[in-house]
């Protein structure tokens, strides 16, 4: 593994994003691994429809929270072709599905795979290396008051209730870390971004890791 | 300064002020109390963001939706011996 590696490097992540008071956590998290794939095939980096997740995941519940394997596993078996964000744009609450004609420009997934990768964070380096931003989901509730730094405390590896996105890892410090997008805005954290630990699963970031093809 | 940065419009005196008034002073204790570990190495810092007026409830309703799912363990993809030669 390098020393460090972070997908914005290579201008294949896109800006982070506010979910407002929508708890559509789990929609922007693999929403945004989906973009930077498909910006990885050497198409252009474009935003996408959180809100098509949103309205039309069957077996989720909106804004009112969601899985993102469950999410991931609709839009595999149905083949779902993700619109641009400007022509189903976030409006911060469930809405009706809208659904667009066959011959509309839209992006789908070929596959997807989630696993557990505690204790094997080496593991999940390279996996993310290898095939994009992970899809993760943790323990947030310390996160309400995060500021900057390296979060080491003061959460749970087994009580996940936040879906976030890993673009990158940096082991070039004392303290090795994730480099994480969150979907709370620029102005939250490290201009929307926070840092999690490596290597001892912390707030359960290795616990629930998911990876889309394209 | 938390009212102008973020943009809220509690009328001042209202009942709605108070509690969230009485939600930012509770959030400054547990700042302190997040940013109080003893490890040398911890650098993270906690304080006043955009939910410095939330309860952790109002906090964990609104924002921590994602539903956790158990997946199966990774393992390493098998290489057979011929293949790692």
């Amino acid at each position: 593994l390098p020393a460090k590696f972070d997908w914005r490097d290579k201008k294949v992540v896109t800006p982070v994003r506010n979910q407002l008071s929508c708890g559509g956590c789990w929609a922007f998290s693999i929403v945004g691994g989906i973009e930077t794939v498909y910006a990885l095939k050497g198409h252009p980096l474009l935003e996408l429809s959180v809100q098509q997740v949103i309205d039309c995941s069957p077996r989720d519940y909106g804004c009112n929270g969601g899985s993102t394997v469950s999410a991931l596993s609709w839009l595999n078996e149905i083949k779902v072709k993700l619109v641009q964000d400007s022509e189903y744009p976030f409006k911060a609450e469930t809405g009706t599905c809208h659904h667009f004609p066959n011959s509309s420009f839209g992006v789908s997934i070929k596959g997807y795979e989630a696993h557990d990768f505690s204790a094997q964070e080496e593991e999940m380096a390279q996996k993310l290396m290898d095939s994009g931003p992970l899809a993760v989901i943790v323990d947030a509730v310390s996160w309400q008051d995060y500021q900057g730094g390296i979060i080491q405390h003061h959460c749970s590896s087994s009580e996940a209730n936040h879906a976030v996105l890993i673009t990158g890892f940096d082991r070039t410090g004392d303290v090795p870390y994730w480099i994480v997008k969150n979907s709370w805005g620029t102005t939250w954290g490290l201009d929307g971004y926070v840092h999690i630990k490596m290597g001892a699963n912390i707030c359960g970031i290795a616990d629930s890791v998911a990876a889309v093809f394209l | 300064f938390f009212f102008k940065s973020y943009n809220r419009t509690y009328r001042q005196g209202s009942e709605e002020f108070h509690k969230r008034y009485k939600l930012f002073q509770e959030s400054l204790r547990r700042h302190h109390f997040l940013s109080s570990s003893s490890n040398a190495t911890n650098t993270a810092t906690y304080g006043i963001n955009q939910f410095s007026d939330l309860s952790s409830e109002e906090f964990r309703t609104i924002y921590l939706r994602a539903l956790p799912v158990h997946v199966p363990k990774y393992s390493k993809p098998y290489k057979s011996s011929r293949k790692r030669l």
